[in-house]
């Protein structure tokens, strides 16, 4: 038996929403300390990971460990379906066929109830190592996604320069080219504001990646006022948006390499 | 030119 409740539905929308134009079929591990996804786009360029603390829900309960794959779109057609600010819980038997999300209102006078139909997914799965980032890029989630959308104007392809003076963002197609650099801040304070960006570095690190899926990753911004960018060298790159003091959604790019 | 690198060059399945 699995019975999760989350106080707002908009908590779940987002991260549907964050994922589902990645990939369209997905496993959710339910264990005793929460949920865990794994999952890579169709051309295996694009890992992503989700990952929500038993101790974010409201009411948190899974007998034994559970493997839900769930069609991501149905998935966000049901949560359509609820108030921002209802209350949702998702429900599934042992060995059940469909997994059941309801919505109560704030009010407590309006609930539904829907069913969606579970899948068995045979995906590839990857272990991921624990690695030392060269640099870590912290900087404003909206800030990110506005540079993702001014890049894709110009080019299909973005290069990131970490150095200590801060990252710059670089691109260039047919009709020319451009950058964009956010510099270091020492400390991000309320002084420098919500937008100021850190980078935390060894070495100077510089990786070309696909604009696409970067604007797939700018999907998470809602869910998180900051992202942090973490690259090595000959490794995918890291982006991660902290879920409020429940978990995070990880994203592993794989890197365009120079032949 | 570049080349796009696969998740499955960095990491390995289980």
């Amino acid at each position: 038996m699995i019975e999760a409740v989350l106080p707002q539905a908009s908590l779940l929308k987002k991260i549907i929403e964050a994922i589902k134009e990645l990939v369209s079929e997905a496993n959710f591990d339910f264990s005793e300390t929460g949920i865990r996804l794994q999952a890579m786009d169709k051309s295996h360029i694009a890992l992503s990971f989700l990952h929500l603390r038993n101790d974010g829900f409201s009411e948190y309960r899974c007998d034994r460990s559970q493997t839900l794959g769930i069609n991501l779109e149905s998935f966000s057609k049901v949560l359509k379906c609820a108030a921002n600010d209802d209350q949702v819980q998702i429900k599934a038997t042992d060995k059940a066929e469909s997994l059941s999300i309801s919505f109560e209102s704030t009010a407590k006078d309006r609930v539904s109830e829907f069913n969606v139909k579970l899948m068995d997914i045979d995906i590839d799965s990857v272990d991921v190592p624990d690695m030392d980032y060269q640099a870590t890029v912290n900087m404003s989630s909206q800030e990110f996604a506005r540079i993702v959308r001014d890049m894709m104007t110009i080019g299909e392809a973005i290069t990131i320069d970490a150095t200590k003076q801060g990252v710059k963002f670089s691109t260039s197609g047919d009709a020319g080219e451009g950058n964009i650099l956010l510099r270091h801040r020492k400390t991000i304070d309320e002084e420098d504001g919500p937008s100021s960006t850190s980078v935390e570095i060894n070495e100077p690190v510089s990786h070309s990646l696909a604009l696409k899926f970067l604007a797939n990753f700018a999907k998470a911004a809602p869910l998180a006022d900051r992202v942090s960018i973490n690259l090595i060298e000959d490794a995918p790159v890291m982006f991660e948006f902290k879920i409020s003091d429940m978990g995070h959604i990880r994203f592993y790019l794989a890197p365009q390499i120079e032949e | 030119a570049r080349t796009q690198t696969s998740i499955f060059s960095f990491f390995s399945t289980p």
